[in-house]
């Protein structure tokens, strides 16, 4: 199981609708100050329901919206659409062809239905009362039900799959027994 | 329950020690505040990095709390994999050597299960398998360019 | 009491303004909640990096903020110089491009004052007047190195 | 007015006596992780008196000692001494000679009467009890007196000529009376 994509609409400095292709295994982003790299990662834990607004350096969630958007219309809108391919096996079960795994032919015609798509859209009206919405694979879900889900590909909201900027040591300064607490989720 | 805890605790153990050395040149293992009773103890990292005497996790250097927080990352991963990492720039207390070693670890361990690193040091985007360029001109919006990795020019 | 803290927010204001513009190239100012009463307003500092619109300080980036809270501090150092400066790796989320312009904006501070600055960076290192070198062979103390800069190989 | 050196005995990861000559204008102070840069930034602040033992990293005073000597004697001691140039004018009077500037000849000489010594003494017995002192060119001095004689260098305690790491965006989360507060002190 990998991210396949991650498609952002007017989420933060993103304007308009950006899609970024993703491969199994190691990428890096990179890029100067400012823009925008973090915003990509906020997408991410916007999406799957897995950060406060605190968490993505927002005041309020209306904060997210692509600022440019907000002068405009009476409704603006943003929203984040993360493809997971079920289909690819970690690690790629033949290591010797290689090739195979960095997406030549087999990935491109993955089957359909080994994916998740899963959606949160943001609506904020002009007086600046919002509705939030998850939807898997096009139908809406709750947020306990999307975890749920995600539990399932071990995927869970406080896991240690995810590090913020500036936070790389806080496994160092938490309390001994919410790090014992971690072992206890595995088990 | 007390068997399911006790099985993940020692997988866990024996990952950190191996994966802190690796990382660390040092010896580091988890320690059980109440080996009895874990269920009311707490969970200690105890790392002598580059075999330096016992020191409390406070007053180690940033580097070296950096590499003893991933180390337990790593740990946790090898026993339970999750389908992606995402980390944020968690080389920035690192000096060239450790960032060096830190991005062979991640290409390593990048087998198992995918990982999304945001940095900015020469050492790890060398040795990502792609780098995805971010950049926003003055007053424009994002935008996304996808590498494929050779040896570019980047920041240090 | 009010004629001379006008004077001394004037003097930085202006810092500010300058400072910033090199250093984020884009504009900034001080700016007080309350004008009429400042000895019961708060400071508030007004950043706009590269001319982006207006943004509340904590969505700024990593290397934003810490351009803007730098900006502040060479502001109040161009007003009433302190002796000697003293920063710990103030470059860690700087990406390459950033680590050049603070690094020159620090030997131009340091025709005022003495700068010691503990840095992992490069460009950081070939900007300085003089280099300390610190080593800790395993199981031993720390050493102090004194190098006189040339263009040695550093970590990136 | 400089820092013309830091001598640091048995302080930190600093064992025996190390003497550390610092010129003016720019320093850089590099080295692997662990080594013990941040101590020697740690030794300023201990011996000026400008931070509490939290902020040096230690939970307290005593394990400010090198860890080797505490096995030791009955009796162990850590000191720092800071040393000001106070004749070196700044900026370097005639810029158009700057190789004087830099330490050649002039400076060499340097009248000791335009000097300051200030040092931090901490002896702590066996049974972790411990006493501490200051002292300003040999002669004791209460904390109180010696940041009377640093306000006349313009050194403050809270004085924002010295970020510890990690701490270079705290003016940024600061909350903005204490901002303004550093523009008081100024006046
Ligand atoms: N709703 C929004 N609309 C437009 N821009 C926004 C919005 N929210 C945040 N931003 C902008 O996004 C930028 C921050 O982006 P981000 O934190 O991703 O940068 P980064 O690439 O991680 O930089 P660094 O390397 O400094 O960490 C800020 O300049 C901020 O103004
Ligand atoms: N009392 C002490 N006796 C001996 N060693 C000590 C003492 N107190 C701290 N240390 C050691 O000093 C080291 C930390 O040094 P320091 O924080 O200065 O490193 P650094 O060079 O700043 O590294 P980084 O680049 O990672 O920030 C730690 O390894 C710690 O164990
Ligand atoms: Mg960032
Ligand atoms: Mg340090």
């Amino acid at each position: 199981v990998h991210i396949k994509e991650i498609e952002l609409s007017n989420f933060k400095s993103f304007g308009g609708t950006t899609r970024i292709p993703l491969m199994p295994e190691f990428t890096v982003v990179s890029g100067p100050n400012g823009s925008g790299k973090s915003n990509i990662l906020d997408a991410l834990l916007f999406c799957l329901g897995i950060a406060s607004s605190k968490g993505m350096r927002a005041e309020r969630l209306p904060d997210l919206v692509n600022h440019n958007q907000t002068n405009r219309k009476s409704t603006v809108e943003t929203s984040v659409t993360v493809t997971f391919d079920l289909g690819s096996e970690f690690p790629p079960s033949h290591p010797n062809n290689d090739n195979n795994g960095n997406g030549s032919q087999p990935e491109e015609e993955s089957d359909p239905s080994l994916e998740w798509r899963v959606t949160r859209r943001l609506r904020v009206t002009k007086t600046g009362s919002y509705t939030s919405n998850y939807y898997l694979n096009g139908e809406a879900v709750t947020l306990t039900e999307l975890h749920e889900k995600l539990n399932e590909l071990r995927i869970y909201p406080e896991g240690y799959n995810v590090v913020l900027q500036g936070d790389v040591t806080s496994i160092i300064s938490m309390n001994p027994r919410e790090r014992r607490e971690i072992i206890d989720e595995l088990a | 329950r007390l068997q399911a805890f006790k099985e993940a605790f020692d997988a866990v153990n024996e990952n950190f020690s191996t994966i802190f050395a690796e990382l660390s040149q040092g010896d580091g293992y988890l320690q059980l505040s109440d080996e009895e009773d874990p269920f009311n103890s707490g969970l200690n990292l105890v790392a002598h990095p580059k075999g330096k005497p016992v020191q409390r996790l406070a007053s180690m250097s940033g580097g070296e709390k950096s590499l003893t927080a991933l180390s337990f990352i790593f740990a946790l991963q090898r026993y339970r994999p999750s389908p992606f990492y995402a980390f944020d720039e968690v080389d920035m207390f690192l000096d060239g050597a450790n960032v060096e070693r830190l991005s062979k670890m991640i290409a390593h361990q990048a087998l198992q299960a995918q990982f999304i690193v945001v940095s900015l040091r020469r050492p790890m985007i060398e040795s990502a398998k792609r780098t995805i360029g971010v950049t926003q001109a003055r007053g424009a919006y994002t935008q996304v360019l996808g590498l494929k990795l050779q040896h570019q020019e980047s920041s240090s």
